[in-house]
């Protein structure tokens, strides 16, 4: 059967020792977390849950999961003795053709995950989308995300339709905002921004200019150096 | 090329534009472009019209994008550009109104730059900002700071959107351009410069 031609969204798995389909990228997140560290003081992977989407010859695994930080006592490494310490950490990993890349590394010890205080709102609602089952003040977060945006650029939608249509194009956004994030190997940060209620579709033909890309244009001479007038 | 550079800190660059629902963007890299050599050449900062190339420009499309070369050869054919002030901006074309008698500015030629991003640096610094075009991947959501999207996604095949180089340097290791945008002053990082206290808002590539 022809794979679909829409990325495939498995649902999340259950908490557990990694299934053989997670093993690989969870294990490549474990290196790349111990990369560097001298043996003994490496972590260890305790449970995987996850899920994978698949485009095209690449996946995108999505993973949650624990690692055991061995106790520490060597003060050549850590200042004060550490007790072992168990971490929840959000990993993504791309595996295209078998090769692995590791697009987001997110780390916390346990019940202290702090949010990101400059975009603290858009991440944490984030998170909650990652939750399964969603929490049901999710809406609620949402709308008051969105309430402030509509505040912010004085947004008016001639409908209650139009205005729920551009909710849930904000919250697609939102989702598509931190895929670019995930993707960014800069600093840059990605978040609500004017045009966080446009479709992609919207955007690109309101705003950007297609000809750039399909017509060669007047042929101008090349500068053959930066002295030359 | 100097180790960093900006041109917004040497008053070679107009405030911050905003090109409204229209795909415009192509006017306003080249008058950014041109009041950057008219500055450096002549003295004087003018803000020039992008109106006049939406409406006079018959080689491009208006708001249904433009190139900058084609941009360059009409502004030479119609004798110049007028200034912001005298041919102003409504974000949607109108009949052509140029006059030659109240053109401020003129150009006598244009030219291709390197893609060699050292020469393109050495050029932006002696010679002034510079007309580009980038892929706007991402740009949708952009707050601030240096955008580095994968290879991929730098292709030359997913170009689509013209803004402005006007200076270059590194944060904390990473290089990057600074480019003018022309989406409003309400979009992109906002910068406080040596001599401006608050800057106009640019983007940080």
């Amino acid at each position: 059967v022809a794979a679909p031609a829409q990325p495939q969204a498995a649902s999340f798995q259950a908490w557990g020792p990694p299934s053989p389909e997670l093993l690989a990228p969870a294990r490549f997140a474990l290196d790349m977390f111990n990369r560097g560290r001298a043996a003994g003081t490496r972590a260890v992977l305790g449970l995987v849950r996850g899920r994978v989407r698949r485009a095209g010859q690449g996946s995108l695994y999505s993973l949650e999961a624990t690692l055991e930080e061995p106790p520490c006592k060597d003060t050549t490494v850590c200042r004060l003795p550490a007790s072992k310490k168990t971490l929840l950490c959000s990993f993504e990993v791309l595996d295209e053709l078998g090769k692995h890349v590791l697009l987001r590394k997110d780390c916390d010890p346990v019940d202290t995950k702090v949010p990101d205080s400059r975009n603290e709102t858009f991440s944490s609602v984030l998170s909650l989308l990652n939750e399964d089952p969603l929490p049901q003040d999710l809406p609620v977060k949402m709308a008051s995300i969105f309430k402030n945006f509509v505040i912010t650029y004085n947004r008016t939608y001639e409908s209650k339709e139009e205005a729920r249509w551009r909710l849930s194009v904000f919250v697609n956004n939102m989702v598509r905002a931190q895929k670019i994030q995930a993707l960014d190997r800069g600093t840059a940060q990605y978040g609500v921004t004017k045009f966080s209620d446009l479709t992609e579709e919207e955007f690109r033909t309101i705003y950007l200019n297609p000809l750039l890309r399909e017509e060669p244009g007047n042929k101008m001479k090349p500068v053959k150096s930066v002295g030359d007038f | 090329a100097p180790p960093e550079w900006d041109w917004r800190s040497k008053g070679a660059v107009t405030k911050v534009k905003d090109q409204g629902m229209c795909g415009s963007c192509w006017a306003f890299s080249v008058t950014g472009n041109v009041e950057g050599q008219w500055f450096l050449n002549q003295g004087t900062l003018l803000s020039l019209s992008e109106q006049e190339l939406l409406d006079c420009d018959k080689m491009d499309k208006a708001c249904m994008g433009g190139l900058p070369s084609n941009a360059y050869s009409a502004i030479k054919n119609l004798g110049g550009l007028e200034t912001e002030d005298d041919y102003s901006y409504r974000g949607h074309m109108q009949t052509c109104s140029f006059s030659a008698e109240k053109a401020k500015v003129y150009i006598n030629d244009s030219v291709e730059l390197s893609q060699n991003e050292q020469k393109l640096a050495a050029w932006l610094a002696k010679r002034g900002p510079i007309s580009v075009a980038i892929n706007a991947f991402g740009m949708q959501f952009y707050r601030h700071g240096i955008s580095r999207p994968l290879r991929p996604l730098c292709s030359p095949w997913l170009i689509d959107h013209a803004v402005l180089l006007v200076g270059y340097g590194n944060r904390s290791d990473i290089p990057f351009w600074a480019i003018k945008n022309s989406w409003g002053t309400d979009w992109g990082e906002k910068v406080s410069l040596a001599g401006l206290a608050s800057g106009p808002p640019a983007a940080i590539l």
